[in-house]
């Protein structure tokens, strides 16, 4: 990657689509361009916010030929679109001449080339790495886009992870920071806070635990929140609706989606094939709909879990399911039915419920006996509130 | 020596657009020597993770027709970089 030696001194960032392209809807507009910028926050605390007039930092435009800054766009093909770097205003121009479009393998993707364009807006140069977001050549859509570690590399070394302290001045060329630094404890969230019910949660691969509530999702620490949460699931994991009901990490180091008759597979966050399929088809034996699933790290085995009822699946068995499932939650003692997300952490599987959490011992089959006593407030012990 | 060819035009149009040329100076009629010709399309070459030979071949024009982001490659060499309005 290359900087170009200035960046903002403020992390949170206001645009304005001051003209829209003539082919496409505002509203889609306005989503794609959100999508790109979410590319750049994802990696950092930066936050953009879309403003409908008033000062901005980031002006965006669609023009032709010259638009009054010297630099006329050249009709269709070729240049495609410019920014000017933080210290010259950061502001990002294209050419209407394009045939812009969006998840689309027709015409040239907005959302690509903005989220580049914006690596410009933020202080990123061209870089020399061919599969780098800031390469300079149009490379066709990429209907599963994810972020080259170049770029991240590139855009961190900018702004890091954590706040920057603001000195009111909102662009600079003084040298940058290099160093990456450590996000700070996050703060506490107030959407998990004020209600800490949640769709699932799970362990990565790479040891993260995150959990998912509607379209977002957050990363656990041993705090609480980490900083710069939460996001948007769709923003990471590409493909991935919200809402989603159960996930868990295989000791293959994929991670399983399920929502509603469909499930997905990713390794990390880069989805592992073509996707959605049919519960039915990959996990034969499982109803569609449940509630959450586990991996028991003692014997590898998934377990599933829906209303009053759980299921038992070991991929290595034909049937993977035996006839003896379902069986009762209620056999394991002090479990609630119809639970909204179970993790195993640590040597013990917990489940959630509500705005609160059983932690069960699988040695003992029962809810632990603790002070205090289990449950306990999901918000609190988990979220940091 | 004058660069006549209308491919080596428009590839000199290009790396002046991008950073690697001078920006073309429309009263001397763009002249620029073959041995800086060589080098800028060497510098393209290289950043673009080309075989670097020099020559405006296959490879290159190509890759110069492609579409792409109108920000320079390079920045401070042959100019002062963009500049806002």
């Amino acid at each position: 990657y290359a900087l170009q030696g200035s960046r903002w001194r403020v992390k949170k960032l206001t645009y304005k689509i001051s003209k829209y392209p003539r082919i496409l809807e505002k509203s889609a507009v306005d989503k794609d361009v959100s999508r790109a910028f979410s590319v750049w926050s994802e990696y950092t605390d930066l936050t953009f916010t879309q403003k409908r007039s008033g000062q901005v930092h980031i002006e965006i435009r669609f023009e032709r030929g010259e638009h009054g800054d010297g630099d006329p766009f050249d009709g269709p093909g070729g240049t495609l679109a410019h920014a000017y770097f933080p210290v010259y205003g950061g502001d990002a121009h294209f050419d209407d001449s394009e045939h812009w479009s969006i998840n689309s393998y027709r015409g040239t993707n907005l959302f690509q080339v903005a989220a580049h364009e914006f690596g410009h807006s933020l202080g990123l140069s061209h870089s020399d790495v061919k599969s780098a977001l800031m390469a300079p050549f149009y490379r066709g859509y990429e209907p599963n886009f994810i972020l080259d570690s170049d770029d991240i590399q590139g855009i961190q070394a900018l702004y890091g992870q954590q706040t920057l302290s603001s000195s009111g001045s909102e662009s600079t060329d003084t040298k940058v920071n290099s160093k990456t630094t450590v996000p700070p404890p996050g703060e506490e969230d107030t959407q998990l806070c004020s209600d800490s019910k949640i769709d699932t949660m799970f362990d990565s691969a790479e040891g993260h635990s995150y959990a998912f509530k509607g379209d977002h999702y957050w990363k656990l620490t041993t705090d609480g929140i980490a900083s710069g949460y939460p996001r948007l699931i769709s923003n990471s994991w590409h493909g991935l609706p919200g809402n989603i009901d159960a996930a868990f990490t295989y000791k293959n180091g994929k991670t399983y989606f399920f929502k509603g008759s469909k499930y997905w597979r990713y390794i990390g966050k880069k989805i592992d094939g073509d996707y959605p399929k049919d519960i039915s088809e990959g996990f034969t034996g499982i109803p569609d709909n449940i509630d959450a699933a586990t991996v028991w790290t003692g014997n590898g085995k998934i377990y599933f879990y829906k209303g009053t009822k759980f299921w038992r699946f070991d991929p290595a068995q034909r049937p993977p399911v035996k006839s003896t499932y379902p069986k009762l939650i209620s056999n394991w003692e002090g479990i609630p039915n119809n639970i909204d997300a179970a993790l195993t952490y640590h040597g013990y599987t917990y489940f959630f419920k509500g705005d609160m959490y059983y932690r069960f011992n699988d040695r003992t089959f029962s809810v632990d006996v603790a002070d205090p006593a289990f449950p306990r407030s999901t918000a609190y012990w988990w979220f940091g509130c | 020596i004058p660069v006549t060819a209308l491919s080596e035009n428009n590839a000199m149009s290009y790396l002046s657009q991008f950073g690697y040329l001078p920006p073309t100076n429309p009263t001397s009629g763009g002249f620029i020597t073959q041995e800086t010709m060589t080098k800028a399309i060497s510098e393209f070459q290289s950043f673009a993770g080309l075989n670097v030979t020099g020559d405006l071949d296959n490879e290159t024009s190509t890759l110069m027709s492609l579409p792409r982001c109108g920000v320079k490659d390079k920045v401070g060499a042959s100019s002062d970089g963009r500049s806002k309005r």
